[in-house]
C-alpha cells in the first residue's frame, strides 16, 4: 500500500540498501547481486 | 632410405632365427631391396614396382592394400608369429611368404634371391644399420625428453600464475568490498546525523503548530 | 642385463669396421662380458671386478674414475675417433685400448679373448640384442610422444583457464565499481535532499530571528 511504499522509500534506496543502517559484507553482496547488470 | 630389420623363422627350420632387412626409397610400393642372413650366409634381391603391381593383380588385390600387407609381413618385425609364415630354399634361393587367416593360408608373395659371395660385409652393413637406427632413436628420445621437461616447466609456470590470479581475484573482491563498506557507512552516518538534526529542527515547529 | 654395441676400428686395420659388445649385470665396475666380431668371426672374453680394480690400481687411478673411462671407451659407441684407440691381434686374441690426451697416449686396458667356434650364433645374438634395443627405444619413443601430447594439452588447458581468470578479474573489478557507484550516488542524493530540507526548515527560523 502507499504508506508501506512510502516507508520503504524513506528507509531504503532503489537498490534495497538502507539509508540509515550500516552495511556489512553479506548485506552489500546481497544488494549487489540483486542489481541488474549495471550499464 | 628407409630400412627395417625383422627376425623371422622359416617353416622348414622353425628353431633357426634369420634376419630379413627391407630397404626402400620413397615408398615400399615403389620397389625395395631384400637382404636375408642367418648370421653366416647372406642373400639379396630386388623387387621392382612393376613386380609388386603384378603380384597385386594376380591376387586381385588393390595395390595399396597389397603394399600394406607387404609392410605388415616384411617390415613390421615379422608380424604376429601365427599370421605370417616364411620359407626359403637355400638350394633355389627362393623366398616365399604367406598369410594365415582363420586357418586358411594364402600365398602373399615370393622372390628369387642371390647368394652373396662376401656375406661378412652384408652382415656388417646390417649391424651398422641397426646401430644407426639405435642412435637416431636415442637422439629422438633425448629430444622428446627435453621437450617434455620444458613443457612440464611451462605448465608449472602457468599453473602457478593461474593460482596467483585466482588468489588475487579473491583478494581484490574482499578488498573492494571492505573499502565500499567503509565509504557507504560514512555516508549513512552522515545521513543519520542529518536526519537527527532535521528532526530536532522540525520538533519545536511541530510543538508550535500544536499550540496554535 | 645392460648391453652396448659399438662400432670400432683397429689401429692395425683402420678401414675395417668391427663390433664390440659390452654386457654387464649391475654396474660396469662389477665385471663385464666382451664380444668382438668382424661380421664373420667372433671372440669373447670376461673381465672380472678384481681385474678392473687391479687395472685401476696399476694406473694409480680411483676405481670409479677408471670405470668411467672404461664406459667412455667401450660402452659409448666407441667414443670420439681421436680419443680412444683400439687394437686386436687375431693371432694372440689380445685386445687392448688406449686413450690419447693432448698428443699423449696411455694404455687404458687390455683383455685376452677367445675365438668362438660357431660365430654365427654370436653374431645372431648381437643382431637380436640390437633389434631388442630398437624395439625398446621405439616403445619409449611412443610413450614420450604420448606424454608430450598430454603435456601440451594440459598446458593449453591451464593457459586458457589463466587467461579466463585474468579477464574475469578485470571484469569483476569493473562490475563491482559500477554497482558501488550506483549505490553510493543514491546515498549522496539522499544527503543532498536532507541538506536541502534542512536549509528550507532553517531559513524561516533565521527570518524570524532577524525580525525579532
Amino acid at each position: 500500500c502507499p504508506s508501506t511504499r512510502q516507508h520503504f522509500a524513506r528507509e531504503y534506496d532503489c537498490y534495497g540498501d538502507s539509508y540509515f543502517t550500516d552495511t556489512d559484507l553479506n548485506q552489500l553482496k546481497e544488494v549487489f547481486s540483486a542489481m541488474k547488470n549495471p550499464g | 632410405m628407409e630400412r627395417k630389420v625383422s627376425r623371422i623363422c622359416f617353416a622348414s627350420e622353425p628353431d633357426i632365427i634369420h634376419f630379413l632387412q627391407i630397404a626402400w626409397e620413397r615408398t615400399l610400393g615403389s620397389g625395395f631391396l631384400i637382404t636375408l642372413t642367418d648370421g653366416q650366409s647372406a642373400w639379396t634381391g630386388t623387387v621392382s614396382e612393376s613386380e609388386i603391381s603384378q603380384e597385386a593383380d594376380d591376387m586381385a588385390m588393390e595395390k595399396e592394400k597389397y603394399v600394406d600387407e607387404l609392410r605388415k609381413a616384411l617390415a613390421s618385425g615379422g608380424g604376429p608369429a601365427d599370421v605370417y609364415k616364411f620359407d626359403f630354399s637355400k638350394e633355389s634361393c627362393h623366398f616365399s611368404f604367406e598369410k594365415t587367416l582363420k586357418d586358411v593360408s594364402f600365398r602373399l608373395g615370393s622372390f628369387n634371391l642371390e647368394k652373396i659371395e662376401s656375406p661378412a660385409e652384408v652382415i656388417k652393413k646390417l649391424i651398422c644399420d641397426c646401430l644407426d637406427t639405435i642412435a637416431e632413436n636415442q637422439a629422438k628420445n633425448e629430444h622428446l625428453q627435453k621437450e617434455n621437461e620444458r613443457l612440464l616447466r611451462d605448465w608449472n609456470d602457468v599453473q602457478g600464475r593461474f593460482e596467483k590470479c585466482v588468489s588475487a581475484k579473491e583478494a581484490l573482491e574482499t578488498d573492494l568490498y571492505k573499502r565500499f563498506i567503509l565509504v557507504l557507512n560514512e555516508k549513512k552516518a552522515k545521513i543519520r546525523s542529518l536526519h537527527k538534526l532535521l528532526n530536532e529542527v522540525q520538533e519545536p515547529e511541530r510543538n508550535i503548530g500544536h499550540e496554535r
